[in-house]
């Protein structure tokens, strides 16, 4: 089973196309594995990113020294996801 | 074990196996509407099944729809299920669904991507894809909404098959979305196709592979109008609408552009909520209220591929 302990998923807003093009080619460095849950599309609007532990530094380094703004949506996701799988085992019960 | 469709609890996320025993049952309980379909199997052998919601004749048009294509996409085959129960229910009470079932036949596809489905509950609750092996890679699965021949290929979609949206060797090399294109083709008479996804609040249209405005765009654009207005009365929740290219980005390979591109006209796919911070992971707690707006929004279409024949 996957765990996604310390993983987090960051909101990002980009602002214009440059940074947008910039997240996409994030998605392309398969060495940081990062998934995006909802892809950039265009300047202000969300993109959702998980980021695996290992990567968050990296990842976070990236988009501050490139001035784009984001914000942590989940903070750990495994955690999350133990609360949703005791909610699906009580609700068997 | 007494199984009922009173017992099945639609407020909670539920395995397969879970959802293809209630699918059993609701057959059960609406014998003379409700039948089941077996349209093909997944790579790993599980069964694709389909609802069919007929009053009867012969080769009616119909209206397709599909969720869970995209297996962590939680939400959409919980209101696949909390969907095909409410237009069992309201069949005979609801002016609308009577309407249309007097009419056409609806097909319903709950877990469209069956292994991915039974993989985010044993392995990884992130997947995406199929679970097919990629000849060459360590990389498993395919994009099954890159892999349909339309534009495939192109770019918008990847040929890393360590990719989330990794198309594919082929067009419809997925035995899941094969299934599928068989299916409709075979069938000859669909007017509509809504494929349902998560979660993005969008209600989008073809084209996804190219930026030239579909023949229809402008009545496309009309009912997507009207169907997240109404879907917004329920709780105010917010959609975007368009076509694919102009909303979200350039993505080749999608359900809808194929279906648009084989003469479904009324072809639209859902981004159903995510009106918190959850994304995929969203609570069992939104589930009724996700099906209950976007209840709305499917109505108006199918409602309008009733009135609007062709």
């Amino acid at each position: 089973e996957q765990l996604f302990v310390g993983d987090q998923v960051l909101r990002i807003t980009a602002s214009n196309e440059e940074q947008i093009a910039l997240l996409r080619a994030l998605d392309e460095q398969t060495e940081l594995q990062v998934d995006f849950w909802r892809h950039p599309g265009s300047p202000g609007h969300p993109a959702d990113l998980r980021v695996p532990f290992p990567s968050l530094q990296a990842v976070k380094t990236l988009l501050e020294s490139k001035g784009i703004s984001y914000s942590i949506m989940i903070e750990d996701l495994q955690k999350l996801l133990d609360e949703e799988k005791k909610a699906m085992a009580k609700s068997r019960r | 074990t007494e199984r009922s469709t009173s017992t099945f609890d639609f407020a909670s996320y539920h395995t397969i196996d879970e959802i293809y025993s209630w699918m059993d049952t609701l057959v059960a309980d609406h014998p003379d509407l409700v039948s089941k379909l077996q349209i093909g199997q997944s790579y790993e052998n599980r069964s694709l099944y389909v609802l069919k919601f007929s009053t009867g004749g012969s080769n009616r048009s119909a209206i397709w729809l599909d969720t869970g294509i995209h297996s962590r996409e939680w939400i959409t085959q919980a209101t696949g299920a909390w969907t095909a129960n409410k237009i069992a229910e309201e069949y005979g009470q609801d002016p609308s669904v009577t309407a249309i079932l007097d009419g056409m036949d609806i097909f319903l596809e709950i877990i469209a991507n069956p292994d991915g489905f039974a993989y985010t509950h044993s392995s990884n609750r992130m997947w995406r894809k199929t679970r097919s092996i990629n000849a060459g890679s360590h990389c498993v699965g395919v994009d099954p909404n890159r892999n349909w021949d339309a534009g495939f290929g192109g770019s918008g979609s990847s040929s890393n098959p360590c990719s989330e949206t990794y198309r594919g060797p082929y067009a419809h090399s997925e035995r899941e979305v094969k299934a599928i294109v068989d299916f409709i083709l075979g069938h000859g008479n669909v007017k509509s196709v809504i494929s349902i996804h998560s979660y993005s609040q969008m209600l989008l249209y073809p084209y996804g592979y190219k930026t030239a405005p579909a023949p229809d765009h402008q009545e496309l654009n009309e009912v997507a109008k009207k169907a997240v207005s109404d879907l917004a009365a329920v709780y105010g929740t917010k959609y975007t609408y368009g076509s694919i290219v102009d909303t979200i980005y350039l993505a080749d390979g999608t359900t809808i552009d194929w279906t648009y591109d084989n003469g479904v006209k009324y072809s639209f796919t859902f981004e159903l909520r995510d009106t918190g911070c959850y994304g995929f992971i969203l609570p069992s707690t939104q589930i009724i209220p996700t099906a209950t707006e976007t209840w709305a929004a499917l109505l108006d279409i199918m409602v309008h591929v009733l009135e609007h024949p062709y």
